[in-house]
């Protein structure tokens, strides 16, 4: 909340739209803003008036650099918009910055989404330090409910929650990397980097950076899923496959290759299996191994077919393994399986476990 | 006081310092060199501990790329209270 947690005196809050972006149609900007007023009347006991004349509590326009309040705008990128917390006046009011291109997608800056922040503020929201907030002050796309616990049990304290809807349920929080019982959906290389998928997140963990840095997956890669559930690099290939449920991706850099989608099925693994639960490139060997559920293949990536006598059970070809496994790594012999809260480095020359960490070991926990 | 690491262009510095007026209030202009230089250590230490970076006061890439993305900027609401 803003110092002395400002708000609104009453619940019947008015808003007027002072005028409207040339990027978008005037009727999608209505509905922009319409839905993003939406997302805190569905929590709150709030309900929102549009007046076309006069003064609203919250009055909405674009402009660019200087505006009228003292508070310029920058060009393209950077500010995209700011808004005034609760009170007379200016208090309340949002303005959204007129040289930022506005969408309705993901392709630029999606009005939706930075209307619905920006009227968090209005409403008395500051900005929130959980990086899967609404209110987090970095703009990011994202599908779906835009609301975490943290952004609902804010405005909640302000307002009370909505006497005429059931609970919703809020996107969770980010997930805090020392958490001992944290557990992984996917580990990969990225061209010298390590990234790890977990929920709606990844970390990005680069050499040269004291600390992991946790960013949404769709902050980067927009058209992927929310959830991954498997990843690795082909170095030979700069190629970084990212599977979730039958469909997989690939990356080259940072940029998604295009021709994907691509069924899991393609790579040869059977019509049965729906999920990949990790993978992982052996370069040495030139294979890859595909883990699903107790059982593991290996597909050749010169040839591009999967190897015959497969698939093998994992218990047995990786003593001292769990039977399942939730992401794997290997480096210079060594691979890393992460199951759970457990990591597991398995000497591949010598066949055994040599030792048993946390898996948050590898985030400096 | 801390030095701008090797790394760190002049580019860099500025658009620290400015994000650092707009978003912590730093103080503008020039208030003697050691006072300046603890009060920006200060806000980026500020600004790393609220995004959860490591705490260091210095301009290192991680904070850098932090500052670098688009954003929302509260406006100063003591202007109008």
């Amino acid at each position: 909340h803003f110092p002395r947690d400002l708000k609104w005196p009453n619940n019947n809050i008015t808003f007027r739209i002072l005028n409207y972006t040339p990027d978008l149609d005037k009727s999608d900007v209505d509905r922009a803003i319409r839905n993003a007023l939406n997302v805190w009347a569905d929590v709150t006991p709030l309900t929102f008036k549009k007046v076309h004349r006069g003064i609203a509590d919250i009055m909405i326009s674009f402009g660019s650099k200087e505006h009228g309040d003292y508070n310029p705008f920058d060009g393209p990128n950077g500010l995209l918009a700011h808004a005034y917390p609760p009170g007379q006046g200016i208090g309340g009011d949002t303005h959204f910055d007129e040289d930022e291109l506005w969408t309705k997608d993901s392709s630029a800056y999606n009005l939706f989404i930075v209307a619905a922040h920006e009227l968090g503020h209005s409403l008395g929201m500051s900005h929130s330090s959980d990086a899967g907030a609404l209110m987090y002050p970095i703009y990011s796309y994202s599908k779906g409910y835009l609301l975490s616990e943290d952004d609902i049990e804010g405005i909640q304290a302000l307002y009370g929650p909505n006497p005429n809807r059931s609970k919703v349920k809020p996107r969770p929080d980010a997930p805090n990397k020392c958490d001992p019982m944290l557990s992984f959906d996917a580990v990969t290389e990225l061209r010298g980097e390590t990234i790890i998928f977990k929920d709606r997140f990844y970390w990005r963990l680069h050499p040269q950076m004291p600390e992991p840095e946790q960013t949404l997956i769709k902050f980067t890669w927009p058209v992927l899923p929310n959830k991954v559930d498997a990843a690795y690099e082909n170095p030979e290939k700069d190629r970084v496959i990212i599977f979730s449920g039958i469909r997989m991706w690939a990356l080259n850099g940072y940029n998604l290759v295009e021709g994907y989608p691509k069924y899991i099925h393609k790579l040869g693994l059977p019509k049965k299996i729906r999920k990949v639960d990790a993978a992982v490139y052996i370069r040495d060997t030139g294979k890859t191994l595909f883990f699903t559920e107790e059982d593991y293949w290996s597909y050749d990536e010169a040839s591009g077919t999967m190897d015959s006598g497969y698939p093998r059970s994992i218990e047995e070809n990786f003593p001292g393994m769990d039977d399942e496994v939730d992401a794997a790594a290997y480096h210079d012999g060594y691979l890393n399986f992460f199951h759970e809260h457990m990591q597991y480095e398995y000497s591949y020359n010598s066949r055994k476990v040599i030792r048993i960490l946390r898996t948050n070991s590898i985030l400096n926990c | 006081f801390p030095l701008p690491l090797p790394s760190v262009n002049k580019e860099n510095w500025n658009l620290a310092e400015k994000y650092l007026r707009r978003f912590y209030g730093l103080p503008a202009g020039l208030q003697g060199r050691q006072r300046t230089s603890g009060a920006f250590e200060a806000k980026i230490k500020e600004m790393q501990h609220f995004f959860k970076l490591k705490v260091t006061g210095n301009l290192d890439d991680s904070t850098l790329e932090v500052m670098k993305q688009a954003r929302c900027g509260v406006p100063d609401i003591g202007e109008y209270n």
